[in-house]
């Protein structure tokens, strides 16, 4: 997972 | 977003509501490791940077500033307004035993050696292991008022759902994410014997009391 997709989770 | 992440995201904000709720109510933050709010305020403190940097929805923005917000005002009630109702003796857990390693290890095992990249993995470690001074008090005291558990259990089941939500998108987005995996799994792993009580004595009326 690279930076930014995942970020979209609390 | 889907069904396990939505209902996790409630549940978290439920129990964050719920502590803030029993706080004030009762005026009282017996029975509360202040320490375990003290690392969840530092947890939504690293994790949320990204509030400055970018936006990703007013559902996202929104539940961030209401974490922080409550985290903070949480540790506020504790240690300022009803400090004199705080349980210091029980809440005795060395949290540098914590946070020293996962800072470590946040250096040690990221996916991106940037500033906000170090900072969300050493929170995503650190939130894995905040609830263990928590745990610690209430096995120290023995006990814990039942809406204590309440909080709790909303609060474990939260990253259970999460766990959920990561199979969903791995199975579905293809997607998957192996540092906030494994740490979910630590943090869900580490409220079991709790979950046990919770079930098998709080929701059967009981008082939740630990054998002393």
């Amino acid at each position: 997972a690279k930076l930014g997709y995942f970020k979209d989770e609390l | 977003m889907n069904v396990f992440r939505l209902t996790g995201d409630l549940s978290h904000l439920a129990a964050i509501i719920i502590l803030l709720l029993k706080i004030w109510k009762s005026r009282s933050c017996a029975g509360i490791s202040g320490k375990s709010q003290i690392l969840f305020a530092i947890v939504f403190t690293t994790r949320y940077l990204d509030l400055l940097t970018s936006f990703i929805s007013i559902y996202n923005t929104s539940m961030k500033v209401i974490y922080i917000g409550c985290a903070y005002a949480t540790v506020y009630l504790i240690y300022m307004k009803f400090r004199a109702t705080y349980d210091g003796n029980h809440d005795s857990f060395r949290v540098e035993f914590l946070v020293v390693p996962v800072g470590g290890l946040a250096v040690l095992v990221n996916h991106d050696f940037s500033f906000l990249e170090i900072l969300w993995t050493f929170s995503i470690y650190l939130e894995s292991v905040a609830i263990l001074p928590q745990l610690f008090m209430i096995s120290k005291t023995g006990e814990a008022e039942t809406i204590t558990t309440h909080y709790l259990f909303c609060l474990g089941l939260y990253r259970a759902l999460y766990l959920l939500n990561w199979i969903w998108r791995f199975y579905f987005e293809s997607f998957f994410d192996m540092i906030a995996i494994v740490a979910g799994v630590v943090q869900t792993v580490l409220y079991c014997d709790f979950f046990y009580l919770y079930i098998t004595k709080v929701l059967k009326g009981k008082k939740l009391s630990l054998p002393a």
